[in-house]
């Protein structure tokens, strides 16, 4: 399934 | 962490650099809307509230730090510090335009509703939004300085960078967050004009002037 968090991101 | 990434950090980094070396070596904030700084200090606000309870890496945590300071610390130098040299007057679109349908569409369309999660998801569609009073000063205007659209040109860069970004992970961390990806198309599409402007006119050594 696709990760959706991109929180590690700026 | 991938290669589009990081250059679109540098280059969001070097809009800030521009930004404050503009105002500090002019001593004047002429031309720049303040209100788009208000902006970009609450999208760093609201998304940067995990800064001390998720630690991801200390490149993040000091990023996240550097463009919290450097947001605030404009702000600060526009309405306080260089107040005199602000373009109240030219710097007239209603925030609250921005704002409010901002906050509705995070509360409606998120990923979770949970406080965290609104937050992050109202910075992400504010930051698609929040260079607007900035571009509407200069159809006002007509004009921009040659620093200040170096200034534009490096801030629409990055989240065009941070598009490819999302593909490269879409295929190789099939990683994908639509929320960010659709509004990261919106903030780049939104300078596109200026892109035009910019390629066109500043390349060539000519101040950026829209046609009357």
């Amino acid at each position: 399934t696709l990760k959706q968090k991109s929180k590690d991101e700026l | 962490m991938n290669a589009f990434r990081l250059v679109g950090d540098l280059c969001h980094l070097a809009a800030i650099v521009l930004l404050l070396l503009k105002i500090w070596k002019s001593r004047s904030v002429a031309g720049l809307s303040g209100k788009s700084q208000i902006l970009f200090g609450l999208v760093f606000v609201t998304r940067y509230l995990d800064l001390v309870t998720n630690f991801v890496s200390p490149y993040n945590t000091i990023m996240k730090v550097f463009f919290l300071s450097s947001s605030i610390a404009t702000v600060y130098l526009i309405y306080t510090k260089f107040k005199a040299t602000y373009d109240g007057n030219h710097d007239t679109f209603r925030m609250e335009f921005l704002l409010i349908p901002c906050a509705l569409l995070a509360i409606v369309v998120n990923h979770e509703f949970s406080p965290m999660e609104i937050l992050w998801t109202f910075s992400i569609y504010l930051e698609a939004v929040a260079i607007l009073p900035q571009l509407f000063m200069i159809s006002k205007t007509g004009e921009a300085e040659t620093i200040t659209s170096h200034y534009l040109f490096a801030l629409g860069s990055y989240r065009g960078l941070y598009i490819m970004n999302w593909l490269y992970r879409y295929y190789y961390e099939n990683n994908f967050d639509v929320i960010a990806v659709v509004a990261g198309i919106v903030q780049t599409v939104l300078y596109c004009d200026f892109f035009y402007l910019y390629i066109t006119k500043v390349l060539q050594g000519k101040k950026l002037q829209l046609p009357a």
